[in-house]
């Protein structure tokens, strides 16, 4: 899930 | 997204603009590493090709957009529109150095080996160190514009924040990436030096100037 949840970041 | 994502954003965006109307402004690039600038160009390039591929929100895209067309533009301006300007002879850090190792630790350590995802993890990394070549400059010429100091401290501001947002996304949500934060770190411990020397000299009025 970390991967999903970090793809909002810039 | 929380207050320190917005603010980091914000002050990345402050940095990027502050370069490029200075750059504008006195039709010059003096004391600007160009080398740093096309480091940062690949990072975004390199970190944001998911543009192509996912949709996240409208935020998201908008700024990814910017920061690669900033990214250009600077490099643009330093190379061709104001190459006259351009300190080659004190911008001679060896990029290869960075880039190489750099490049060799996104294949060994990622989350996952493809190439989205090392291109990724090489972005990271590459973010991580590319203001060396701009830092070295100014230790070489001994000195800094103001105006390159503020750039700098927002560059430098913007990873302390994303690192509070760590923080709290962690506490908050059960979220977080090792190989960003531990790259976010060395970023930010980077520029530990040159927050002191800011808070020291140039919000007291003064110019970045280095001891012989």
């Amino acid at each position: 899930p970390s991967r999903e949840c970090r793809k909002d970041e810039l | 997204m929380n207050i320190f994502r917005l603010t980091g954003d914000l002050s990345h965006l402050a940095a990027i603009i502050i370069l490029l109307l200075k750059i504008w402004k006195s039709r010059s690039c003096a004391g600007i590493s160009g080398k740093s600038q096309i480091l940062f160009a690949i990072v975004f390039t390199t970190r944001y090709l998911d543009l192509l591929s996912t949709f996240i929100s409208l935020y998201n895209s908008c700024m990814k957009v910017i920061y690669i067309g900033c990214a250009y533009a600077t490099v643009y301006m330093i190379y061709m529109k104001f190459r006259a300007t351009y300190d080659g002879n004190h911008d001679s850090f060896r990029v290869e150095f960075l880039v190489v190792p750099v490049g060799g630790l996104a294949v060994l350590i990622n989350h996952d080996f493809s190439f989205m995802e090392i291109l990724w993890t090489f972005s990271i990394y590459l973010e991580s160190v590319a203001i060396l070549p701009q830092l070295f400059m100014i230790s070489k010429t001994g000195e800094a514009e103001t105006i390159t100091t503020h750039y700098l401290f927002c560059l430098g501001l913007y990873r302390a924040l994303y690192i509070f947002n760590w923080v709290w996304r962690f506490y908050f949500e059960g979220f977080f990436d090792l190989i960003a934060i531990v790259a976010g770190v060395v970023q930010t411990i980077l520029y530990c030096d040159f927050f002191y020397l800011y808070v020291t000299k140039v919000l007291k009025g003064k110019k970045l100037s280095l001891p012989a």
